[in-house]
């Protein structure tokens, strides 16, 4: 059964886009096929795999604004990884909120959209906007499972209350499926006072008991220079504390169910 | 004249936020009367300033769905420190895109709201959520600048290009006033050579030149501590570097004039 994650935080920066093409090669390098959904209309993830995007690839934008029989075939494409392919995300997503705004159904157009290929992979991981917006809310609705990068910064861990809430709105009026798959500490750094800190109080606070990962991704810039180079980190610089930090998150994210 | 500026990119977690709070405090340390407006469902600013936010306090969330007579001014909360005001954000501003949706002139709420006050105040710093969504819109129709946060890494570099597409549509269609005050890297690491490399890019790129700050914004543990210590870093901790940078900002910032 494929496992359908959200990789989603709304505040920006934690180190979701890091963590969709890390996780997803990671996983790939394990043997799993992923598909990697990109629903930012940055379209980081697909920089980060190095997928060139032209303006006339079909991509998510017409998939939830056009939906057509086997669209989403078309809108798939392989990276240089092998089991590890993207669909690609689009500039003009910014604007299929208000495409979409008297749509019925509009929530569930991504899901519809990936009924017919879900089957082929063994996991599907979907990046998401640092906002709460339509395109969000459709990667909710796909989903079975959300993955949520927290950056050991004061903001990020008061963030996690929001999307608590969120996500048991869309659970309860949308999605009866959705659950926590975890929360991953990011941007750890074991020198400074805040990093502890602030992973001490994700590890205590009793409403994330039993959600924490043990894995904790480092700040590190191997991290920063894979992305730029298009290659994940774990291809790219395999010596890295990054890469061992994403291999050692793909090993415990297999061996966790997600909590009902 | 009062400056209206606007801090904003639609890249997560470059230091918008830490931009409004702590260049906020430095100019009132400079005797100047400033007034922060957090168009930031997640209210960090509100929580850097170490104002409490209640469910029943007027919002800027307030003013652009509801504006009435004097609204404006029931919105002003003062902070611990002179000369430093805030209208502070609601998490109901999540909800208001969709709200004003179908209402005539909606990107006109924010500036019709602030109308009344601007004349109290030598400068207001507005700070933006990671989208461009109708309350960034908003905070471009209000603005007379916008000021631009640019992390020193790959994907807030590239960020910079639709940033400027759209700056030049609110131009050309809302707000003809509209210039670009500048660009100030953030979390510029002098250790890692992607920071180096990113902010090189910056300075050579014509597309950017004479927008670059010659001030750099350091990473520093101490503006982070800072902010949950909910105070900006040129009152928490004074002899830091983050308070340094943000100091020498301020100054910069006074010297120069947006490019029209
Ligand atoms: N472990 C890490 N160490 C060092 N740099 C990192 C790490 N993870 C991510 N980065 C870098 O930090 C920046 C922020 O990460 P990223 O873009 O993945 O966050 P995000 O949550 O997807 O942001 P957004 O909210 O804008 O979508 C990027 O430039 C990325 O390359
Ligand atoms: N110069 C700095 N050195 C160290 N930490 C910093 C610095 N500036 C900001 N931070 C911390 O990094 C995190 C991201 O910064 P911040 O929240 O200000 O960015 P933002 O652009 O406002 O994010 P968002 O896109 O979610 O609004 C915060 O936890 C902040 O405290
Ligand atoms: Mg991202
Ligand atoms: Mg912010």
């Amino acid at each position: 059964k494929t496992r359908m994650v959200a990789v989603a935080n709304e505040k920006g920066g934690v180190g979701k886009t890091a963590m969709v093409v890390n996780l997803a090669a990671a996983l790939a390098l394990e043997g799993k096929t992923v598909l990697v959904v990109d629903m930012d209309p940055q379209h980081n993830a697909g920089t980060g795999l190095g997928v060139e995007i032209t303006d006339n690839m079909p991509s998510v934008y017409d998939l939830i604004t056009d939906p057509g029989a086997g669209a989403v075939r078309k809108a798939v494409v392989s990276t240089k990884w092998k089991g590890l392919d993207l669909i690609p995300s689009h500039i003009d997503l910014a604007g299929a909120e208000i495409e979409l705004v008297d749509e019925e159904g509009r929530e569930n157009r991504l899901k519809e959209a990936l009924a017919d290929i879900i089957g082929h992979y063994d996991v599907v991981l979907m990046d998401t906007p640092p906002s709460l917006s339509l395109l969000t809310i459709n990667v909710f609705t796909a989903a079975l499972e959300v993955l949520i990068p927290c950056q050991t910064q004061p903001y990020a861990f008061h963030a996690l209350e929001g999307l608590f809430d969120t996500i048991a709105d869309v659970k309860a009026e949308i999605n009866d499926d959705l659950a926590i798959c975890g929360i991953v500490p990011t941007f750890f750094d074991q020198r400074t006072r805040i990093s502890r800190d602030i992973l001490e109080r994700l590890r205590s606070d009793a409403r994330y008991r039993g959600l924490v990962f043990d894995t904790l991704i480092r700040t590190n810039t191997a991290v920063a220079e894979s992305a730029d180079a298009g290659r994940p980190v774990v291809n790219h610089r395999t010596g890295s504390s990054g890469a061992a930090d994403f291999k050692a998150l793909a090993k415990e994210f297999l061996a966790r169910r997600p909590h009902p």
